[in-house]
């Protein structure tokens, strides 16, 4: 199975 | 003060469908470059970002920098109040506590005027960094919308996976699988209705088709949609609108466990 991954693993925060 | 008069004021009634269903509230920040956003969804597993130029409103006039923090639901609403053939202006005060929209029709006969409370929205921009996208796939944007809307019968998720034959979609659920695949045509100009793709290598990714669909919603904006894909990365769903701005949205991909 798959997991969905967070946004902010990939953009940090400015 | 700020003030932005849009005569084709169906793009903003657009704009405002494409997001509202992704993201509850945000900051519109109006700058002298343009009316931007930037936003995710509540479960952050994606982003809208979206840019307006100045140069697409006549006139466009913002003496300093203000952030519109909006209710995107009753922003909504209010854009439901416009025809699609009115001129839309959006105008506030320097130290906004209320933004106004003015809906006129063509003929000026008709004037309607909706003022609404603002918010204090604390947005955490994200910085989204340069990539080396992996495929660059454009497509008209209606057969991308139909391609969620088709797989989404089938499953969750879709496959994408892009190489020198074409791209792939494909979908598993309950009942069986769902395969389309898209061959590239030949790319002599960049025509509506061509699949075109640029790959540097091949790629396949999982992504959320609840997710994709919501974005979908920005099809009435753009002919064209591009899909920019790298391995292990969000992938960016970008929509370009003619004469003033974009709409792009990411969203992170599903990873095997």
């Amino acid at each position: 199975s798959s997991k969905q991954s967070s946004l902010t693993s990939f953009f940090k925060k400015m | 003060m700020f003030e932005a008069r849009l005569v084709q004021g169906s793009l903003m009634k657009k704009f405002m469908e494409a997001i509202k269903d992704l993201v509850k509230e945000a900051n519109w920040d109006c700058t002298g470059t343009g009316i931007s956003l930037q936003a995710m969804d509540t479960s952050h597993v994606s982003l809208v970002s979206l840019l307006l130029r100045s140069d697409g409103f006549d006139p466009y006039r913002c003496d300093r920098n203000i952030s519109l923090g909006i209710n995107m639901e009753s922003m909504a609403k209010i854009m439901k109040c416009a025809s699609n053939d009115d001129v839309i202006t959006i105008r506030s005060e320097d130290h906004p506590d209320n933004v106004t929209f003015v809906f006129e029709s063509p003929n000026q006969e008709k004037v309607c005027d909706y003022e609404m409370k603002l918010m204090d929205i604390d947005s955490e921009h994200l910085g989204i960094p340069d990539t080396e996208y992996d495929a660059i796939i454009s497509m008209p944007a209606s057969e991308f919308q139909r391609i969620c809307r088709d797989l989404s019968n089938i499953g969750d998720s879709v496959k994408i996976t892009c190489n020198k034959d074409g791209v792939q979609f494909s979908a598993q659920g309950d009942t069986g699988i769902g395969k389309i695949a898209l061959k590239q045509n030949a790319v002599i100009d960049k025509e509506d209705g061509q699949v075109s793709i640029e790959l540097n290598d091949p790629v396949s990714l999982t992504f959320a088709l609840r997710y994709l669909t919501f974005f979908t919603k920005a099809t009435p904006l753009a002919s064209t949609v591009t899909l920019s894909v790298s391995a292990k990365n969000p992938v960016a769903v970008e929509y370009r609108v003619d004469d003033i701005g974009y709409i792009r949205y990411y969203l992170a991909p599903k990873i095997e466990e």
